[in-house]
């Protein structure tokens, strides 16, 4: 029943669809999938990673989706991504070439506990389920959480916030998990995070408006990234640091991961048709899911083809 | 279950950076209960609030007294998540 080949990419599915079909995708890709636990979320449940190599010690590149739970589109289209790279490689030339020389590690529900409160309890909820001691209010923006300008512009102090930032760097298990994997794995890349909605494709930085480093090369990355995704159906995104184009926010995850070392990092915002907000149809998942496969399988190459 | 029966979404495109203005200041209004999905940040970037059913009358006019253009992108939110919820239970039984 759960079968990759029964199962609906063109639906929403529960945590535990989600899990069990990363089994079966695993079994029939044996010699390129394995599903390794990252850790256990606030509430116990594991955090699963994908991850596609065929080899050893090799540079990787990181994409995880849903960090931000009531964003569903986003985990849906990491399930679809999962099942297009595997069944693509050995067919995809551009694909199998990259992953005969790097790994992929995909994470595709970054905050499990949030993921299934939005399908018991509150569909839109963003954070955490964290407790905040002292507060009625629970959760933390996992996305405001990570150890760059923490508690600086663009996060709350205040726990009932939606943009609560936490008591410390990293105080979330969940984005603390991903941190001990990239910190130990010490070969990543790139690093991608996938939310939804809004159209855009940013890189770093959103806790300062300054320009990184490696601006122009990010920037023009990003906008032959959105130009390939458009070429599907004419998406069009806005491409720039997440200070500029949306707002200061800070303790993002790629702005962790640039500063860690990351040079590829950059965050999409996935598709905006101005008529559903957090509640795109599920009829849209495989298009918004394909058009944005456009714009990551650019990144990827361009990681792939710009060692450093 | 979160129920939001009668909420709406409401889209706005600020035209200026006084009217930017005028919707941050909507954003550090608690009594009203307003759910910002996209915050006001510059005339380029539409603004999404969620608006409770018993809020939208004051918002409303708040809106049309500062000439905020805006549209109804969700008429009733709950109306939605049935929708959604349904296709998943159908989804399910296949």
């Amino acid at each position: 029943e759960l079968s990759t080949r029964s199962i609906n990419f063109a639906a929403y599915h529960t945590l535990d669809t989600i899990y069990s079909w990363m089994d079966s995708l695993v079994a029939q890709h044996p010699g390129l999938v394995t599903k390794e636990e990252v850790g256990r979320s606030y509430e116990g449940r594991p955090m699963y990673v994908l991850k596609f190599s065929t080899g050893s010690d090799r540079p990787a590149i990181w994409i995880d989706t849903g960090i931000h739970a009531r964003e569903w589109v986003s985990q849906a289209t990491g399930v679809w991504t999962a099942n297009k790279i595997a069944t693509d490689y050995g067919s995809d030339a551009s694909l199998t070439s990259l992953l005969n020389s790097m790994d992929l590690y995909l994470l595709i529900v970054a905050n499990p506990d949030g993921y299934v409160y939005t399908h018991t309890r509150d569909r839109m909820w963003r954070k955490t389920r964290s407790v905040n001691p002292g507060s009625a209010c629970r959760g933390v923006d996992p996305n405001r959480n990570w150890d760059a300008g923490f508690g600086g512009p663009g996060a709350s102090t205040n726990p009932c916030s939606d943009s609560y930032h936490g008591p410390a760097a990293h105080s979330e298990v969940e984005v603390k998990n991903v941190v001990d994997l990239i910190t130990s794995h010490g070969n990543f890349k790139s690093f991608i995070s996938v939310h939804a909605y809004s159209q855009l494709l940013m890189y770093p930085y959103g806790y300062s408006c300054s320009h990184v480093p490696d601006q122009p090369e990010l920037d023009s990355v990003g906008r032959a990234a959105a130009q390939k995704l458009a070429s599907l159906y004419g998406t069009s995104y806005r491409v720039g640091n997440i200070c500029n184009i949306i707002y200061p926010a800070s303790g993002g995850s790629i702005d962790w991961s640039y500063d860690a070392g990351i040079k590829y990092s950059f965050a999409l915002e996935l598709r905006d048709t101005g008529r559903y907000g957090f509640l795109l149809p599920a009829s849209q998942i495989v298009p918004t899911a394909s058009e944005t496969w456009l714009a990551l399988k650019h990144i990827m190459e361009h990681v792939r083809d710009h060692p450093y | 279950q979160r129920l939001f029966v009668g909420d709406q979404v409401i889209r706005i495109n600020a035209e200026s950076e006084e009217q930017i203005q005028l919707l941050q200041a909507l954003e550090t209004q608690e009594e009203w209960e307003l759910e910002f999905w996209r915050r006001p940040v510059s005339t380029g970037l539409p603004v999404d609030v969620r608006v409770p059913r018993g809020s939208l009358e004051p918002v409303r006019s708040y809106l049309l007294a500062h000439d905020l253009p805006f549209s109804v992108l969700i008429s009733n939110l709950q109306e939605l998540l049935n929708e959604e919820k349904a296709e998943m239970e159908r989804n399910q039984k296949l």
